[in-house]
């Protein structure tokens, strides 16, 4: 049955071009190939991300639920934080062009542009590599009653509130668009 | 090394090792380094939480099975991707048009009781909340050898909240009782016990830059730095302000029981 099977299976899927699975216009778009869209990856235990980040688009700080992650710069720079169970911060750098960083499964990143944008490819060890969230619609975050949240942070429901609702987009948002904002005010 | 880790001469019955007393509860640990626990790749911690307390949103690096083993409580478990299907009742919307509050959404949260098993994929954060009036006692197994955790051995806890003290106190209790005690060849550390400085915030959003958060979250940066919880000594269970968990009313047992009884006949036809 080989060849009906794995002679026949797709081996290749482009996750060059702007497709995306995830698209925020003020900050970026994101790619994703799994063994839904490519099946020979379930054999594999593998799967991939590919992310455009413009100028100050932020990926929300998440962590990888099943995989690690292993990231190239392709392209750009940008600010990178990762964070143990600790709460310690184990990096914290800008990353560039043709630099790699492993990110370990469960461990917290962010990922900020910096002025020229920033392109990464993503290895994940799972075929179905999924990510949670802290912050958007999507998020742990969001998922908590706001009185959990007021008790955990020790805030004021106001606060929570806002920590809970002030993000609307999911995984990638922009700083840019605030600062301005902000700076307006 | 792994094959030797179960060439066991003598099993025994084992009493918790460790004890982290909280605002609201104490968590108890069996030490993972214990050859048995090595051989079977888990570790079992019992929390024991007083009425009105919370645990601490965390996740963790392998799947869990929780037993509750007496009282009653709420917990919540917090589904990436999953929509905000519950939210606040109908008095809560009057309030809201009343202009005092506004109205929350959440994921489901669910009512637990004595003899429930919950069950916690790996990486999935959750919490849980004593509504009741007698201390819930629960006992989770933390299965570190599962292939759903691709780290290390070691049971991790990452916490969302709060600024757990467990690690610290636990390091030294375990130090004490592994005085004298055959280590072996083993390289693993028991990872409750690892030493990381005298660090005095540990919840994940600690190890990022408060502009970075509000950058994330689109707030101010005072607001983000409170999710660091910086000066916050409660350990890992705390005790609910005002006395209950006002907006978190999870279904009835009989409703969820209907619930479920409606699915049933729904999956029938």
């Amino acid at each position: 049955g080989l060849e009906e099977t794995l002679c026949s299976m797709r081996l290749r899927e482009n996750l060059g071009n702007p497709r995306a699975d995830i698209y925020t216009p003020q900050a970026g778009r994101i790619s994703t190939l799994n063994s839904h869209n490519l099946p020979i990856l379930r054999w594999l235990q593998l799967s991939a991300e590919r992310g455009v980040l413009y100028n100050n688009g932020v990926m929300v700080p998440h962590w990888n639920m099943n995989a690690h992650s292993i990231m190239y710069v392709i392209r750009g720079s940008a600010r990178v934080q990762v964070v143990d169970n600790y709460g310690q911060s184990v990096f914290d750098d800008t990353v560039r062009r043709g630099q790699i960083l492993t990110v370990p499964q469960h461990y917290a990143v962010v990922k900020r542009a910096e002025a020229e944008g920033f392109e990464w490819i993503s290895f994940k060890t799972n075929d179905n590599a999924m990510i949670s969230p802290l912050s958007g619609r999507t998020s742990a975050i969001r998922a908590m009653p706001e009185d959990v949240l007021a008790n955990a942070f020790r805030i004021s429901r106001d606060d929570a509130r806002r920590i809970k609702f002030n993000v609307r987009e999911t995984t990638l948002t922009s700083s840019a668009s605030r600062s301005q904002r902000r700076a307006e005010a | 090394q792994r094959q030797n880790e179960c060439q066991l001469d003598r099993l025994n019955a084992l009493e918790p090792d460790s004890r982290v007393e909280a605002e609201a509860g104490v968590t108890e640990y069996w030490n993972s380094n214990h050859e048995q626990f090595q051989c079977a790749n888990v570790a079992v911690v019992r929390r024991t939480i007083e009425p009105n307390g919370l645990t601490l949103p965390f996740y963790n690096n392998g799947p869990m099975l929780v037993y509750v083993v007496q009282g009653t409580g709420i917990s919540g478990t917090l589904i990436p991707g999953c929509p905000e299907t519950y939210q606040e009742s109908q008095q809560g919307q009057q309030q809201q048009q009343q202009g005092r509050r506004s109205q929350d959404r959440h994921q489901k949260v669910r009512r637990f009781k004595e003899g429930d098993i919950i069950a916690l994929p790996a990486g999935v954060a959750h919490w849980c909340y004593n509504d009741g009036n007698k201390p819930v006692v629960v006992v989770s197994l933390h299965d570190t050898g599962n292939s759903a955790n691709q780290l290390d051995r070691s049971p991790r806890e990452f916490y969302l909240a709060g600024n757990p003290r467990e690690e610290q106190q636990l390091q030294e209790q375990q130090e004490q009782s592994q005085q004298g005690q055959r280590r072996g060849d083993r390289r693993q550390q028991h990872q409750y016990g690892r030493r990381r400085g005298q660090k005095q915030c540990n919840n994940v959003f600690c190890g990022f830059e408060p502009q970075m958060l509000a950058d994330a979250f689109n707030l101010d940066t005072n607001t983000a730095r409170k999710l660091q919880n910086d000066n916050d000594n409660r350990g890992s269970i705390v005790r609910v302000r005002g006395g209950d968990l006002q907006g978190v009313r999870p279904p009835t047992e009989r409703e969820e029981e209907e619930e479920e009884e409606e699915r049933r006949d729904y999956d029938t036809n």
